[in-house]
């Protein structure tokens, strides 16, 4: 009788991990409106590549607008992908990677480039 | 490799001695204290083999110029963690010396004995965070041990020469470096 190998379980989390949901977000047009880009748009501030609108008290839209085309540009710039502007599979896969906290172009403890 | 806002750098003196210490109650416990200052060792000492930095494990917390801990969510420093995954670490720019851990990660010295599809590499972090710590920014270069975002279940715990570049411009050579060393182990794990 041939025993069974001994199946390993991986136990899968990764539905409960951070940032999963912003797949949603892949291949989202400029100009388009997306339920909870402002969510991602967070993402971008958190990490120094948006700077909070002035005009609406302090929230971001929903819309796939051109500081936010700009912010996108310069992410993929600072992270070695390709630089297209959009969020391109690339971009939203080192978007959702885990990472470090510190942020890439901080306002409170700045970085400049050599 | 980039540098904090103002090149904020440890001392002036050279060579130099940072002491760190381990919190005495914000630790982990499904993996040994020993295995972890073993893992915290060896990562200063890949940073000291190559600048004139000594790194001092010592009991008193709170003298320490390195104070590592994990936690959870929002822990008073402005900072909140987030859960599984999402942002693993941060640490402070120099001389801060605060780094902390988020404690929800499934944190893995041996991706043998452990399964979880979550799990990250502490040595990796570790390696990464003190790199903030001596006062490195994020890199662009998708292999530097400084490049901002680490894989779950994957390893990045040798210098490379954008790391070593950035590091030697803030604190000087470890007399006893040799570029040669990091340039055959740079061939030898791109020909991998």
């Amino acid at each position: 009788r041939i025993t069974p190998e001994k199946i390993t379980v991986i136990t899968t989390d990764t539905h409960k991990a951070t940032w999963h949901n912003f797949t949603r977000f892949k291949d989202a047009e400029k100009g388009s409106h997306v339920s909870g880009m402002s969510e991602l748009k967070k993402y971008f501030q958190r990490f120094g590549y948006l700077s909070l609108p002035d005009n609406q008290n302090d929230n971001f839209t929903d819309v796939f607008d051109t500081q936010f085309e700009s912010a996108v540009t310069l992410y993929q710039q600072k992270l070695g992908l390709p630089v297209t502007g959009q969020l391109d599979s690339d971009t939203i896969s080192a978007i959702m990677s885990p990472r470090c906290g510190v942020s890439d172009t901080a306002p409170r403890i700045h970085a400049t480039k050599h | 490799f980039a540098y904090f806002y103002g090149t904020p750098r440890w001392g002036p003196g050279s060579p130099m001695t940072l002491t760190y210490a381990c919190s005495p109650s914000n630790m982990i416990d499904y993996i040994s204290l020993l295995e972890i200052r073993t893992v915290f060792q060896r990562s200063f000492s890949r940073w000291a083999s190559v600048i004139p930095v000594n790194f001092t494990e010592i009991e008193d917390y709170e003298s320490a110029n390195i104070r590592i801990g994990f936690y959870r969510g929002d822990h008073g420093d402005g900072e909140p963690f987030d859960g599984v995954l999402g942002v693993l670490a941060h640490a402070f720019a120099p001389e801060n010396g605060r780094f902390h851990l988020d404690e929800a990660e499934t944190w893995a010295i041996d991706f043998k004995k452990v399964k979880s599809e979550a799990a990250v590499d502490l040595e990796s972090v570790a390696t990464h965070e003190i790199g903030h710590i001596l006062g490195l920014a994020h890199s662009s270069v998708k292999e530097a041990v400084m490049y901002p975002s680490l894989r779950p279940r994957s390893r990045r715990v040798d210098l490379k020469l954008d790391d070593v570049e950035g590091v030697q411009a803030l604190y000087g050579s470890n007399p006893n470096f040799k570029f040669s060393s990091l340039l055959e182990s740079e061939t030898s794990s791109n020909k991998g």
